[in-house]
């Protein structure tokens, strides 16, 4: 399913962007 | 005769004084005591939502319903806040609809 898909690549972009 | 009269002034010595401030530079947040102690940047609420997440191997991910029947005695507005603060920091992401979540982590 598209939506999830990019959700997931969504919060994986916010997670690094946290990790910095 | 030549009187030389000396220009007074100028020299006064003007120091620039800068004010100096304490040291109240705060950054908020962090340990705040013993009875709300952080993991990894976590609440103990936010932790143990996030666990049941990483648990979970459905494809579509667990239901706030599940967590509420999980999570015995923790409030449905603290899930909540647990779940949004844990999808605005990318640990978890909604799947079919806004009640679905899955973990990062897992795959």
């Amino acid at each position: 399913m598209e939506r999830i898909r990019k959700n997931k690549e969504a919060a994986l972009q916010r997670l690094a962007s946290r990790n910095i | 005769n030549k009187v030389q009269t000396m220009p007074a002034g100028g020299g006064a010595s003007h120091g620039l004084t800068t004010p100096v401030r304490p040291g109240t530079a705060d950054m908020g947040g962090g340990y705040t005591g013993a009875s709300d102690m952080y993991v990894n940047g976590l609440t103990p609420h936010q932790s143990q939502v996030l666990n049941l997440i990483k648990s979970c191997r459905a494809a579509e991910g667990m239901s706030i319903q599940e967590l509420k029947n999980r999570l015995k005695g923790m409030n449905i507005m603290t899930i909540k806040q647990a779940v949004e603060f844990l999808s605005n920091e990318g640990h978890i992401y909604s799947t079919v609809d806004e009640d679905h979540y899955r973990s990062t982590d897992a795959d």
